[in-house]
């Protein structure tokens, strides 16, 4: 029993005042949130600000509270990078009152934009989405403010211009030296065993002992001698805090983590601190806030929750869970480098790893099922061109709610007369910037999609296609394949249905031609695209285009047909010549 | 729905971030328009900042 951080946070409250001193000493450090009317600390701060090259030590975020417009039970999750919390679930209210903390670490050109998620739950519905917002903790951080918290508007996750409520947070950068004090001061306190404060000889030689120190351990009396400055044979918290922080300073004492034992020093001196302040947290549950998930749709799964709720997940081990365990595809999301889970509706993944990750269901699709998938296509593609099927629309962008974003259309709902009009909609002009338009030698992103690239088709085929037939010269057809584009880089682009549905160009340059290759309309989701058992881009009907470009020679263009989106439509003639960003044409429902 | 890309080898340096998820099996979340890539051929490779190590001012 050592206390927790929540209660180390709160210490200003306690009337303890051996607390308060230290808070107060802890507090002059903070770099403080940008100004609000709020004022939560008494402390006059001492703000310095924060240059891009000193970003990397421990972020402090408390989620304080929300408003929102209807009652229910709420929890919240705070992203950044790779890892997700998530907040005890409040009682039934719009008036949600949380305060969790949750320690980051800000690494130096690590992820730098946190998400926060607010869900409804309750018994009788899943968990919902309801609102978000992101804060650029680079940005925020390195303001300089009187005031630490902070008030924001939570979005709708379906149309970003949309308000349903406010989160309350408070956010702070702990300044390194003082948080290795800290965290000196909550070690030291695990082996004052009598609780009296003070640390005796013993307790101290134990401690040395435990940091695996063998220098140290020989030089123990010295050290007790040099923190025992009034000579009274007991030292007090204060003055080892101040010994092991002076003392790490220019000769280490601790080599290996005191909580998981790893040996430490292999990065640097501050690293270090980071993960034992980090480990000890998370190693004595002392967090208010819940750790080890990968997205906030993850941390709001239940079961989940329990099983993983200290586990660490290696982000070696997440992307595709193939096998047994692909339910859901996690991607990177570029902007924020953070995880973004992709969602499949569970019948779907069922039927998809029966059919394309067994041996059985890929016999059964040799035996009648390709023709089956080109009727379900086209007769897809029939009704979806229906005036019926606008029904449909609402439908899906509730199911996508948070991955498609309605006020990047150029037009509204109600204009769309049929679900597939919907499905190839335009994008308000300037709604996709193009990367560097000035310069043709810098290649663009042809789609909105999840994106793979290798640098060659062995680099793709050890960790992406799982299909033991693929090759560049079967994806692009004998006559247009070439000796230098089978060494060659490749780059997929993988639209998900929510997703804008048009591609584009990604170099300037003029299109030499077009070239239909028959096939079947397999899926390509990852989980057929990682069966070994299945080659759908080798065997699925496609358009190879090839553009000649001056700056990236001759670049092939494969516009790949899929189950139901089987209709492949280009915009651009042979001869035309394209800027790169350009629209090239769209996938649409049908055979 | 999917498009591949195919490059002559050699002609593009595509960008460190988007090989490293990929070396890892993790997709990356792109929209239309944000860099790829630049040419090997023009000489200018030198000229960009790597998008890893790029900080904010």
């Amino acid at each position: 029993g050592h206390g927790s951080s929540r209660a180390d946070a709160s210490d200003d409250s306690s009337g303890d005042g051996h607390a308060r001193h230290h808070h107060s000493r802890f507090s002059r450090f903070r770099r403080r949130f940008r100004s609000n009317r709020h004022d939560h600390g008494s402390d006059p701060p001492l703000v310095k600000n924060l240059a891009a090259d000193d970003f990397a030590g421990i972020a402090r975020i408390e989620i304080i509270s929300a408003e929102m417009q209807f009652k229910d039970r709420w929890f919240a999750c705070l992203s950044l990078g790779e890892r997700t919390y998530r907040t005890e679930t409040s009682d039934h209210t719009e008036k949600p009152i949380w305060r969790s903390e949750k320690k980051l670490v800000l690494e130096k050109d690590g992820p730098t934009i946190a998400r926060i998620s607010v869900i409804e739950t309750n018994r009788l519905s899943k968990n919902n989405l309801v609102g978000y917002c992101e804060i650029n903790l680079l940005e925020v951080l390195s303001q300089e403010s009187e005031n630490n918290i902070e008030e924001l508007s939570l979005l709708d996750p379906s149309s970003s211009s949309t308000t349903v409520g406010s989160i309350s947070i408070l956010c702070y950068v702990e300044d390194p030296i003082e948080t290795e004090k800290f965290f000196a001061r909550r070690i030291l306190s695990v082996v004052d065993l009598n609780g009296d404060g003070k640390l005796s000889y013993s307790e101290f030689a134990e401690l040395i002992n435990a940091f695996g120190n063998q220098v140290a351990a020989i030089k123990t009396e010295d050290l007790f001698k040099q923190a025992d400055k009034n000579g009274d044979g007991v030292v007090d918290l204060d003055e080892l805090a101040t010994l092991i922080a002076v003392q790490q300073e220019n000769e280490p004492l601790i080599n290996n983590c005191p909580v998981c034992g790893e040996s430490l020093g292999k990065l640097d001196k501050l690293n270090d601190m980071i993960h034992m302040t980090l480990c000890f947290d998370e190693g004595t549950g002392n967090q208010v806030m819940t750790g080890g998930f990968l997205t906030d749709k993850e941390a709001s799964y239940g079961w989940i929750f329990k099983l993983s709720e200290w586990a660490h997940v290696s982000s070696y081990d997440i992307g595709l869970r193939s096998g047994s365990s692909a339910s859901h595809i996690l991607v990177v999301d570029r902007r924020t480098k953070g995880l973004v889970e992709e969602i499949i509706d569970g019948k779907i993944v069922l039927s998809m790893r029966a059919i394309y990750q067994s041996k059985v269901g890929l016999t059964l699709i040799n035996t009648g099922v390709k023709d089956l998938l080109q009727n379900i296509s086209e007769k897809q593609g029939k009704r979806m061109n229906s005036h019926e099927s606008a029904k449909d629309i609402p439908k899906f962008i509730e199911f996508f709610i948070g991955q498609l974003k309605m006020d990047e259309a150029k037009y509204p709902i109600e204009y769309f007369k049929t679900f597939n009009e919907f499905f190839i909609r335009e994008l308000k002009p300037g709604a996709r910037p193009i990367a560097y338009p000035e310069r043709d030698d810098i290649a663009v992103c042809a789609a909105d999609c999840r994106l793979m690239a290798f640098n060659s088709a062995n680099e793709s085929l050890r960790f992406w296609i799982k299909g033991r037939k693929f090759s560049i010269q079967g994806l692009l057809g004998k006559d247009t394949c070439s000796s230098a584009f089978v060494d060659g880089s490749l780059v997929i682009f993988r639209l998900a249905p929510q997703d804008y549905h048009r591609f584009h160009v990604p170099v300037s340059g003029t299109i030499e031609s077009f070239v239909d290759i028959p096939g079947y309309l397999y899926t390509v989701n990852p989980i057929a695209v990682n069966s070994k058992y299945c080659n759908v881009f080798t065997e699925n009907k496609r358009v190879v285009s090839i553009i000649s470009t001056s700056e990236f020679g001759k670049v092939a263009f494969v516009a790949i047909g899929a189950t139901m989106v089987g209709s492949i439509t280009f915009t651009k003639n042979e001869g035309d010549y394209v800027h790169k960003g350009d629209e090239f044409g769209y996938f649409s429902f049908g055979g | 729905s999917t498009v591949i890309c195919v490059f002559e080898k050699d002609a593009i340096q595509i960008d460190e971030d988007l090989l490293s998820n990929s070396e890892r099996s993790l997709e990356t979340l792109v929209s239309v328009g944000m860099r790829l890539g630049i040419s090997k051929r023009s000489g200018r490779i030198d000229e960009l900042p790597n998008m890893e190590t790029c900080k904010l001012e």
